[in-house]
């Protein structure tokens, strides 16, 4: 990148930093190219690698590289600033554009475009073996898969995935130890079963409002049902029906930001995120990527009406089976975000069926600590962790960035209901 | 069924409306839909049937 600002960066400099992006063409596609940056770490080239799939359905992950947890945010007059809290400082961290069609990922072929999460997850998976082939040094890396939003669909899909290839001994095994979804949509039902409660709870709606918007609830929970997990009129009506809740809560709610209940959205606007369009259209950020003419497409309406069908599955029905195997699943969820909010999210992780769910549920809730003041509350049980994060919206990396961080460091070095992940570099800087 | 103005679903819940929606929110402003290609772009095309990867600084 031109324009990096590197003096907040003490004693490393842009030089040392490997920093790339570029195409990788997807095997099973019928002629699409995916976009994506990967950062190494800014700590050990043996930090687990990292990705992060933004949600949408369709926006680009440059979102979250710029306003959450990436190494950089963008300044007004266009330069990067170091964010000192990016998870490559934990991670080799990549971003991808996914699904194809959104961000700098295009294809020629119109018949690349996806409808649904397995589309979506073959061609994450070919995305990471194209990966790994071009950077076998990183093959033995843990590998983690995170995200945020709609992401909650994505990531469980591409997990199984993942598992699936591994245990089939297909392509490069890829050294899969975990998941974690952030405010996601993952069970519909009883999602969308939660947002009056939580409208409630929270003095958006009420009650004569709850008891009324609640009337639809039966309606739309037959239609998710119907849906199931691979459902497809059933998918669309459930979708129409189950948004309807949503939208009444919103009329009576006003202007609330519903990514974040403490703001308001001013005119139609709730953030303002337009400086990443700005950047990635400068030219000489576009010659540094090698994108050639290729558009920017921030977020695609297209890529989101292609979805349609995939919104109400649902996508928790694989998860279990990774549980048994092993893979650790963290979710965590902002605690002021209405949209993906804590309840309906701490709901389904209660709900799921797996060996450990007993335990799971009896187990303690504890704090979760950052620099001696709680950040959140945790409750964990073997390979599964639910955390709610205190002072946060939807974007937890963005609200909260200090916590975020240390909620990556600990849970990848398996130490997420202990302190800081790193006390020995703490002694040693006292 | 003839009676199509009484149908409870508002056109906010349409996908449509509620991508452009998302998107306003958000103050981006897309040039293009969606990144596929045209007969005309083919010229974008040219040398991406391999690998690309730039180390950038």
């Amino acid at each position: 990148f031109p324009n990096v600002v590197d003096d907040e960066f003490g004693g490393v400099s842009v030089e040392d930093l490997g920093h790339h992006a570029g195409y990788y063409k997807i095997a099973n596609s019928h002629a699409a190219r995916m976009f994506y940056f990967f950062f190494e770490s800014r700590n050990s080239k043996k930090d687990p690698v990292v990705i992060w799939l933004t949600g949408g359905p369709g926006c680009s992950s440059e979102l979250a590289m710029f306003y959450e947890n990436g190494p950089f945010t963008i300044a007004d007059n266009m330069s990067l600033v170091w964010n000192p809290y990016g998870w490559d400082k934990a991670s080799n961290l990549l971003y991808v554009d996914q699904p194809i069609g959104t961000g700098f990922s295009f294809s020629s072929d119109i018949r690349d475009i996806r409808h649904n999460e397995q589309g979506v997850s073959n061609d994450l998976y070919d995305f990471l073996q194209a990966f790994f082939s071009e950077h076998p040094e990183f093959v033995n890396n843990e590998f983690y898969i995170t995200g945020e939003s709609y992401a909650g669909h994505y990531i469980p899909a591409f997990a199984a995935r993942v598992h699936q290839g591994n245990k089939a001994k297909e392509g490069i095994h890829i050294n899969l130890k975990g998941f974690a979804i952030g405010n996601g949509l993952t069970d519909p039902a009883i999602q969308y079963g939660a947002y009056t409660d939580y409208a409630l709870d929270m003095g958006l709606i009420k009650q004569s409002d709850y008891n009324r918007i609640n009337k639809v609830l039966p309606v739309c929970e037959m239609a998710i049902k119907l849906c199931g997990t691979d459902g497809t009129v059933s998918c669309m009506a459930s979708y129409f029906v189950c948004n309807s809740i949503f939208s009444s809560i919103m009329s009576r709610a006003g202007d609330i930001n519903y990514y974040d209940i403490r703001k308001k959205c001013e005119g139609s606007l709730c953030y303002d995120f337009s400086n990443l369009e700005k950047f990635l259209n400068l030219k000489s950020v576009r010659d540094s990527l090698g994108v050639g003419d290729i558009s920017f497409v921030s977020c695609s309406p297209t890529v989101y009406q292609a979805m349609l069908m995939d919104w109400m599955r649902n996508l928790e029905a694989g998860i279990p089976a990774l549980l048994e195997d092993g893979i650790k699943l963290l979710v965590y969820a902002g605690e002021y975000d209405l949209i993906c909010n804590w309840l309906g999210n701490s709901r389904w992780v209660h709900a799921m069926e797996w060996s450990g769910q007993k335990d799971f549920v009896a187990s303690s809730e504890v704090p979760f600590e950052v620099d001696g003041s709680e950040a959140g509350v945790l409750r964990s049980h073997g390979p599964l962790a639910f955390l709610k994060v205190n002072n946060a919206g939807h974007m937890v990396p963005m609200d909260q960035p200090k916590a975020s961080l240390e909620m990556l460091k600990r849970w990848t070095h398996g130490k997420l209901s202990e302190g800081t992940a790193y006390p020995e570099k703490l002694v040693s800087e006292m | 069924p003839d009676d199509h103005h009484h149908l409870p679903l508002p056109r906010s819940t349409f996908p449509s409306v509620q991508a452009g929606k998302l998107i306003r929110e958000l103050n981006l402003f897309p040039a293009k839909d969606v990144n596929v290609l045209r007969d005309g772009d083919a010229g974008l095309l040219d040398g991406r049937n391999r690998i690309v990867e730039k180390r950038f600084r």
